[in-house]
C-alpha cells in the first residue's frame, strides 16, 4: 500500500 | 481531487455551518455536545499545524482557515456567550475515556514517529470518535431538535463520502492511507445508527425521539 507521506486531505 | 472528496468536504463544511446557524439563530445551544465541538476543535488544530509548512492549493489551504475558525467560534459560542443555555449536566461523556486511549494508540500506531505525523494520527483517531460525546447525549435526553439532526447527517455522510474517496483514489491513483481509512470506517460506522433513525424518522417529517 502506498501510504501518504503528504497529507493533501482535510 | 476527486468528486467525493468535494462532495465531502462540502457536506463536511455545510455540517458546520447548520451547526453555526443554529446556536446563532436560536441564540441557544441546548442539545448540543460541547464536549464533542471541543474535540472537533482540537482535531482540526492538531491535523491542520502544516497549514504553515506544506503548501497543497489555495483550496486546501482556504478549507483549513474555514474550519479552523468555525470549530473555536462555535466552542466560543457555547462555552462563552450562550454558555448560559449548554445543558451540560447532559453533557457528560468522560473526554479522558476518549483521549487517553486515541493518544495512545496515536504513538503506537503511525506512519512515522515524528511530532507532526504523531499528532496528524491523533487527529485522525480522535475525529472517529469526537461524536461519541453528542450521540451520548441524544441518548440520555432521549431526543433531538431536527436542525440537530441535518447537522449530524451531514457530519456523518462526509466520512461517508471520503470512503468512496479512497475507494477512488486507490483504484485511480494507487493511493491508499490504512490509518485514515481504518479510522474513517470506524467513524463511519458510528453513524449507521443515526442514519437509520434520521432515514426512517426525520426525512418522514417525525422528530428524532429514541425509543
Amino acid at each position: 500500500s502506498v501510504e501518504s507521506a503528504k497529507h493533501d486531505e482535510l | 481531487m476527486n468528486v467525493f472528496r468535494i462532495l465531502g468536504d462540502i457536506s463536511h463544511l455545510l455540517a458546520i455551518i447548520i451547526l453555526l446557524v443554529k446556536i446563532w439563530k436560536s441564540k441557544s445551544c441546548a442539545g448540543i455536545s460541547g464536549k464533542s465541538q471541543i474535540l472537533f476543535a482540537l482535531v482540526f488544530t492538531t491535523r491542520y499545524l502544516d497549514l504553515f509548512t506544506t503548501f497543497i492549493s489555495i483550496y486546501n489551504t482556504v478549507m483549513k482557515v474555514i474550519f479552523l475558525l468555525c470549530a473555536y467560534i462555535t466552542v466560543y459560542m457555547i462555552y462563552g456567550k450562550f454558555r448560559k443555555t449548554s445543558d451540560s449536566e447532559n453533557d457528560s461523556f468522560r473526554l479522558e475515556f476518549l483521549l487517553v486511549p486515541v493518544t495512545g494508540l496515536s504513538f503506537l500506531e503511525n506512519h512515522n514517529f515524528t511530532a507532526l505525523e504523531i499528532l496528524w494520527t491523533f487527529s485522525i483517531y480522535l475525529e472517529s470518535v469526537a461524536i461519541l460525546p453528542q450521540l451520548f447525549m441524544i441518548s440520555k435526553t432521549g431526543e433531538a431538535e431536527t436542525i440537530t439532526t441535518h447537522y449530524l447527517f451531514f457530519l456523518g455522510l462526509y466520512r461517508a463520502l471520503y470512503i468512496a474517496n479512497w475507494i477512488w483514489r486507490y483504484h485511480t491513483e494507487n493511493f491508499y492511507d490504512q490509518i485514515a481509512v481504518v479510522s474513517g470506517v470506524v467513524q463511519t460506522i458510528f453513524y449507521c445508527d443515526f442514519f437509520y433513525l434520521y432515514v426512517t424518522k426525520v426525512l418522514k417529517g417525525k422528530k428524532l425521539s429514541l425509543p
